[in-house]
């Protein structure tokens, strides 16, 4: 072992480079690199193809969370199954929502969706195209209404009408303004005080441009509703979302999906061995 | 924040008068992982560092002048002149002969629609007769988007029709806006990945149509390593003029601006501050070295 230390360790400075490229973030590309060491130090191996299988094994068991993703279009928990959508400005949830509003349909089940971002200039009209493409019911308010108001009309649709799935569109907001995300807070209670459990799943869309703010995202959006699974999206672009490593633990919650394209068909479930092989490419 | 840890790690070192390699070495360790932390992309860290560690060694401390203190200056003051130092105006220059054209363009969902209009209200001030031009023919209600901007502004809008292309758009609406006297033209066009080469033959041809006097990239504020990837492919691309660096009004700390500039030099011109058509400000280097040294 001791003559290929030097060859293992400019590998292992490359491929350190590579995952803070990635946005892992220092802290977690030091704790990769440790746990390496100790596991080639143990396999007794130095070849790269070695170091490079060792290290997607160390990514991938940071990956794989205690609960494992939902399959899309599977497992429904209540009448309706309610998803609340959150996260910042720009992430990708009025889209992501048209998607996996298709993928539902697409596995024969009725879907609702609440254009409950009252706020942004043509964020319902935008819902409303994406409904109409997805073959889902939209319930919406005019610009300006309460928000928590129409996700409880929604909701409240939702059970008359016997809808199998409820999404609920939000406005993205940034964490650090308090009052957004009182709001926030506000549209969850009133979700839970309609039916009980609900909402079932609360998704954090996160954009994977996003660098070291995504981990501050995750703790501050949690804080205020207790986020239970990750989206990812625009991984078609150039960015590879290393981020979601660190906050994926941290929150200790799974990359439900992610996102790779602007149209209908461009979600996928998350895979984190596609997704490991992606960051050390 | 780095500025404290890099005073108890210095100030070790009272009493000698100059900074030697050992000692500035351990405290550019810390400020490696500051800017890492921050999202400075891994190569604009390491040169930013390798300048900083010339500047600073054998420099001579001065009379008192803790040896912490000269080293932040030394960083402060280096992070500010790669940010567009000090002195000149970011702002973009209208005093071309008018129409004067500024296209925006970027990654999706970065901001452009809301800066096109923030900008709109920025320029109307200096008592310009501003045009809003919407080149989106393919984000759902993203033409409506901009006319409801607009409304609310009380500013000329003409927007791509419903699969019209965007480059004959372009041509169409500028002859439209120029008709009704815009003086300043904004161009705001849809979010593209800098890897899909069919939209950014689009986003060329229209460059070449409109023949812009400013071509801004706007980025978001909370972008990580990509920022350096995405920015050198549109300046590449494109030969932007400046950027715009929004959602400032987040806590991300920033180090998407000093990517940027360390690998396009593009000036950054101004940054969102919040959603309101109001939240725009001139850039200004030295808040933004304070936000990214954290
Ligand atoms: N390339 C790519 N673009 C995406 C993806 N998901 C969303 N987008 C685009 O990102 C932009 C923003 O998407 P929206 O759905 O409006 O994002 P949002 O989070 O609802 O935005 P706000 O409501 O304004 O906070 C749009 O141009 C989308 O088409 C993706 O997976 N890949
Ligand atoms: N908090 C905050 N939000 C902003 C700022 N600038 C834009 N936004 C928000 O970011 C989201 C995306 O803005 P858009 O103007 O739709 O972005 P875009 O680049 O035109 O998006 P695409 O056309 O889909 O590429 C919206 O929710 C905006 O209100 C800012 O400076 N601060
Ligand atoms: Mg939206
Ligand atoms: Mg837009």
């Amino acid at each position: 072992f001791s003559g290929k230390t030097a060859l293992t360790d400019d590998l292992l400075d490359e491929l350190e480079d590579r995952l803070l490229e990635a946005d892992l973030g220092v802290d977690t590309v030091m704790e990769i690199r440790d746990h390496l060491q100790n596991d080639l130090r143990a396999k007794k191996a130095s070849g790269p193809d070695e170091v490079i299988a060792a290290m997607a094994e160390v990514i991938e068991r940071i990956l794989t969370p205690g609960v494992p993703p939902k399959e899309i279009g599977a497992d429904l928990d209540g009448r309706p199954h309610v998803v609340l959508f959150v996260g910042v400005n720009g992430s990708g949830k009025t889209t992501t929502i048209g998607k996996l509003a298709h993928a539902y349909r697409s596995a024969g089940k009725k879907v609702i969706v609440a254009a409950a971002d009252t706020y942004r200039a043509a964020a319902v009209d935008q819902l409303v195209v994406w409904a109409e493409r997805a073959g889902a019911e939209c319930v919406r308010s005019h610009e300006g209404a309460d928000a928590a108001s129409v996700a409880w009309d929604a909701l409240d649709a939702a059970i008359a009408r016997e809808m199998d799935v409820l999404l609920v569109d939000t406005a993205g907001r940034l964490h650090t303004h308090r009052g957004l995300m009182g709001e926030l807070e506000k549209i969850k209670r009133v979700l839970a005080g309609r039916l009980e459990g609900a909402p079932h799943e609360t998704l954090l869309v996160l954009d994977a441009t996003t660098g070291q703010n995504a981990l501050v995202q995750g703790e501050e959006f949690s804080k205020s509703v207790d986020v239970t699974g990750l989206i990812l999206t625009k991984l078609d672009g150039t960015a590879r979302g290393g981020v979601i490593v660190p906050l994926a633990r941290k929150l200790d919650i799974p990359v439900q999906m992610v996102g790779v394209g602007e149209d209908l068909e461009s979600l996928m479930p998350f895979d984190a061995h596609e997704f490991t092989a992606a960051l050390l490419k | 924040a780095l500025t404290a840890r890099l005073s108890t790690v210095l100030d070790r070192l009272r009493g000698r008068g100059v900074l030697s390699e050992e000692n500035v070495t351990e405290a550019l360790r810390d400020v490696r992982r500051a800017l890492l932390e921050a999202d400075v992309n891994v190569g604009v860290a390491r040169s930013f560092i390798e300048s900083v560690k010339e500047q600073a060694l054998g420099s001579e401390v001065g009379k008192g002048v803790r040896p912490g203190q000269q080293m932040i200056g030394i960083i402060h003051s280096e992070m500010i002149r790669l940010l567009g130092g000090e002195g000149n105006s970011a702002e973009v220059d209208l005093s071309g002969s008018p129409p004067v054209i500024l296209m925006l363009l970027g990654l999706q969902g970065s901001g452009k629609t809301t800066t096109a209009a923030k900008l709109a209200v920025h320029f109307r001030s200096g008592g310009r007769k501003i045009g809003l031009m919407g080149l989106d023919p393919y984000r759902p209600a993203a033409g409506e988007q901009l006319r409801r901007l607009a409304e609310r502004i009380d500013v000329p809008v003409e927007v791509a029709r419903e699969s019209e292309d965007p480059v004959d758009a372009g041509v169409r609406i500028l002859s439209e806006l120029k008709a009704a006297g815009s003086e300043v033209i904004l161009a705001d066009t849809a979010g593209r990945q800098t890897v899909d080469e069919a939209l950014m033959n689009e986003l060329a041809s229209l460059r070449q149509k409109l023949n812009p006097q400013e071509t801004l990239l706007v980025l978001d504020a909370m972008t990580g390593q990509d920022a350096v990837t995405t920015a050198s492919a549109f300046s590449g691309r494109l030969d932007c003029t400046g950027a715009i660096l929004t959602k400032l009004d987040g806590d991300a700390r920033g180090g998407a601006a000093l990517s940027l500039r360390g690998v396009t030099g593009l000036p950054i011109r101004y940054v969102g501050i919040g959603e309101d058509l109001g939240a725009l400000e001139v850039f200004h280097p030295d808040r933004m070295a304070g936000r990214i040294l954290g």
